[in-house]
């Protein structure tokens, strides 16, 4: 991004490598001003936001000016005292939906050149049977030198592999070059300067959107696969032919005045292609509430056909009215599954969820936050999994969170957008086929430390189990895993697994493994503690962001708990700083990006007056 | 004070009336991030007018911008400026124009004062001029907003907490208490609220008569579709 004629972008590159799921992608480019004066040039690319920046670095005539994590209050007070003193130009942070970006601008002197390297990690989570590795590029201009490389290993071996860009043209499809061998993938992109144009002679660029790549590993043991490296093991667990568990679900459905309109369109959009997707043997039920709560019927029913058209022409009916009371609604939820199972109404084997779908703060009936998660928690008592759906920004996500977590289940975020059925469709998909509840990773107490989580309260079809952690004897011959977990099925497994020679299975790369595995530990270790720090006794929740920060910092990751500063090369006290946004910051940014994205051509005015 | 959110993607505004006693000073503006705060203070008429309603109008602003080190207090009679330990005085009475690093300004002799903030936000503030020997009322000012979008997502205040949009529904349409001032239900921030249709005077194109400009009216001091209630963006001084 820069003052096109007078600065020439040289070179933009992405690298992206990944060993067994953890990504590391590199990000360099490279500007020269030509002009006879100074300029400002800028740097802005964007990051998956489940990914962390681990590297930062500007090269400036032969100076390599290198990014320093520190902790963010520490790098907040420095970031503010330079502002006080009006000499700094950057506070680097942004967001979108699945991304997040970054952007640094540095003056340069004419006759000069900039070389740019950032560089992110990321634990690819599997999600509905596939990996995906998301390169969101978007030069101003048509680079001399533009590239994308990813080389992908997986021991276990690839199973698919796809790449595509939502830019490609028919003329520009050939050009993606992928080469994979059995563990191996390579795929690049190159395009020359003249093919990067959008018609001969004329300005800007056809690259600019989301290069993708999605692929899958081979499944071929029960018991998962186990990779060992420099004294770290991981443990990829995702079993195949497993049968899915009929599940117990209810609907919890949010028709407050605030979710008029066209959260509450496709709200029954999705709501009428969820019951779609039911499997018979499932059972359901419908709760709508405002101030009010109503259900559909007064206990689950057996997902026939002839169920689900009712409960369809029900759905079609929900009108928005009122105010939210979520206390009142997810209780009589708990109610009508427990009420079912106790007069054995719901299979023995099977798994019981409430889907709570809402767009704001509980505003009637019990509103403290903290007394409806007792509330819920306490009726669950750890007997049924809840799934928050937070729709729109006006919703306290972090009450959602917390209280998914504390009850087996998780929060996601559904944005406001045309897309916004779709994505509850989405959510409903990745968590409609339980294979196996409360399942046990469990290695040699002996052997282990540092083990990350190796509980987990249930595994979906097409998602996968991480656990890593240190390994006290680094000659470990035989390393025995168990793995335990109830499904249609009880599932149990014992095995033992050996380090395999990394020479023998990448000959010409057995030095590609190195760190990664003890930085997919770390990254794991941190996510988790992150999330520890939000739920839990004050102590417990201290405990974690404080072993959180320790480890952001050890290994140099721009976490929420961290920021990295690199200190701009025309003074000493003007650095930039590169932020990671918490979920809240996040949704503050999704709402003020929105109101800008959409900004009409007679923008709102505010004002105050009198007559 | 009547405070005007107008939506012209949605082809609507929203209004309320905020009032306290002569004196009192609200926050309207306040962004921790960009490190801009607004306050503004009010003035009473004169006298108690003839119906016994002491109407309250803005008369002072004060404007800081922590981080490019400006402070502007507007009042009815003068304007003073002060940057980088320097201090200029404009009179509303001659026309001038002021343009710095940080912020540029166009006063309209006796009538409007423009002010940019850089990448930050610009407004404008306009003078009401009375006459002087009106029986009940006197000058003051209103404060127009024209351009918020590079505010962070952390602005709040009387006017702020409105940049980021607002998300309503209106229905139940009926007569009201003037036959053409119907009443509605709006369903708003989790709340559903009794509003009245109604109209503000927008006074940027015509400083005299002002034009009228639809709006749902939100009533007792605008509660409901503001964050809390109006007393809690009293705040004690200017700066």
């Amino acid at each position: 991004n820069a003052d096109v004629g007078t600065v020439e972008v040289h070179s933009f590159t992405v690298d992206c490598a990944v060993r067994s799921r953890f990504a590391r992608t590199i990000m360099t480019s490279t500007a020269i001003n030509k002009g006879n004066a100074a300029r400002e040039i800028s740097f802005e690319v964007e990051l998956p936001k489940t990914a962390f920046i681990s590297n930062f670095s500007m090269e400036i005539e032969e100076q390599v000016y290198v990014g320093q994590v520190k902790e963010k209050e520490k790098a907040k007070q420095q970031y503010d005292k330079a502002v006080s003193a009006g000499k700094t130009a950057g506070l680097v942070k942004a967001s979108g939906r699945k991304m997040e970006k970054f952007s640094v601008s540095v003056n340069i002197a004419s006759n000069s050149k900039v070389t740019f390297v950032m560089t992110y990690e990321e634990l690819l989570q599997r999600t509905l049977g596939q990996y995906e590795i998301v390169i969101r590029v978007k030069p101003k201009e048509p680079v001399q030198e533009f590239k994308i490389v990813s080389n992908i290993f997986e021991p276990q071996g690839i199973s698919y592999i796809d790449a595509h860009a939502t830019f490609l043209t028919n003329d520009l499809l050939p050009l993606v070059e992928k080469t994979v061998t059995d563990k191996k993938a390579h795929i690049s992109f190159s395009p020359t300067i003249e093919q990067q144009r959008k018609c001969p002679d004329c300005p800007g660029t056809i690259i600019d959107g989301d290069f993708i790549i999605k692929y899958d590993v081979n499944r071929d043991k029960n018991l998962g696969d186990i990779q060992i490296a420099n004294g770290y093991f991981v443990h990829f667990f995702a079993p195949k032919d497993l049968t899915r568990l009929p599940k117990n679900v209810v609907f919890v459905i949010d028709r407050s005045g605030s979710m008029s309109g066209t959260k509450m369109q496709q709200t029954r959009e999705a709501m009428i292609k969820i019951l779609e997707d039911l499997h018979p043997e499932d059972h359901f039920g419908i709760i709508k509430f405002d101030s009010s709560v109503d259900s559909w019927r007064n206990s689950l029913s057996l997902a026939t056909e002839e169920n689900i058209s009712e409960a369809m022409a029900y759905v079609k009916k929900i009108a928005h009215r009122g105010s939210t009371n979520i206390n009142a609604a997810v209780l009589k939820a708990v109610d009508m599954l427990v009420t079912d199972r106790e007069a054995k109404r719901l299979p023995e084997k099977s798994i019981d969820m409430i889907i709570l779908l809402t767009d704001g703060d509980p505003t009637t009936g019990e509103t403290r936050i903290p007394v409806i998660q007792e509330n819920v928690r306490n009726a669950i008592g750890g007997n049924m999994s809840l799934y928050g759906l937070g729709f729109g920004n006006d919703v306290d996500y972090g009450f959602l969170d917390v209280m998914s977590r504390e009850n087996k289940g998780l929060a996601r975020r559904i944005y406001t957008g045309a897309d916004a059925a779709l994505q509850l469709q989405g959510f409903y998909d990745e968590v409609s086929s339980p294979l196996l509840l409360d399942v046990d990773l469990r290695y040699p107490d002996n052997a282990v430390e540092s083990l990350t989580t190796n509980h987990f309260s249930q595994l979906f079809n097409g998602s996968e189990i991480i656990v890593a952690g240190r390994l006290t004897d680094n000659d470990i011959d035989n390393f025995p895993v168990e793995v335990y977990g109830q499904g249609f099925e009880d599932f149990s497994e014992i095995g033992q697994f050996s380090a395999v020679d990394w020479s023998v299975m990448y000959p010409e790369d057995d030095y590609i493994f190195g760190d990664f595995t003890e930085r997919l530990w770390a990254y794991l270790t941190i996510q988790q503690l992150l999330e520890k720090s939000k739920t839990g006794a004050a102590d417990e929740k201290a405990n974690a962001t404080a072993k959180a920060l320790d480890m952001s910092l050890q290994y140099s990751f721009v976490t929420p708990l961290t920021s990295m500063v690199v200190t701009k090369p025309e003074a000493d006290d003007s650095p930039m700083i590169a932020d990671k946004l918490t979920e809240e910051q996040r949704q503050q940014a999704e709402r003020s990006g929105g109101v800008s994205y959409y900004r009409p051509s007679t923008p709102p005015t505010y004002f105050v007056d009198g007559d | 004070p009547h405070f005007m959110i107008e939506l012209p993607d949605k082809n609507d505004a929203l209004c309320f009336n905020i009032n306290d006693k002569p004196g009192t000073i609200f926050n309207l503006v306040r962004d921790p991030v960009s490190g801009i705060l607004v306050n503004g203070q009010i003035i009473g008429d004169k006298k108690i007018p003839p119906d016994g309603v002491i109407n309250t109008y803005f008369y002072r602003f004060g404007i800081t911008h922590w981080t490019l080190g400006v402070r502007l207090e507007v009042n009815t009679e003068f304007i003073t400026v002060y940057q980088g330990g320097e201090r200029i005085k404009l009179l509303w009475s001659a026309p001038s124009s002021l343009k710095g690093p940080n912020v540029d300004m166009v006063l309209t002799k006796d009538r409007s004062l423009m002010v940019t903030l850089k990448d930050s936000v610009k407004f404008v503030i306009l003078l009401h001029k009375v006459w002087e020997k009106h029986p009940y009322h006197r000058d003051y000012l209103g404060f127009y907003t024209l351009d918020s979008h590079l505010l962070s997502p952390s602005a709040h205040g009387l006017l702020g907490q409105f940049y980021h949009g607002i998300e309503y529904e209106v229905s139940d349409l009926r007569p009201g208490e003037v036959p053409e001032r119907p009443d509605a239900t709006m369903f708003v921030k989790g709340q559903q609220l009794n509003v009245t249709r109604g109209w503000q005077r927008d006074f940027r194109n015509d400083v005299k008569n002002g034009e009228n400009v639809p709006c749902w009216f939100i009533h007792n001091n605008g509660t409901g579709i503001i964050d809390g209630d109006a007393s809690d963006y009293i705040v004690s001084g200017l700066f």
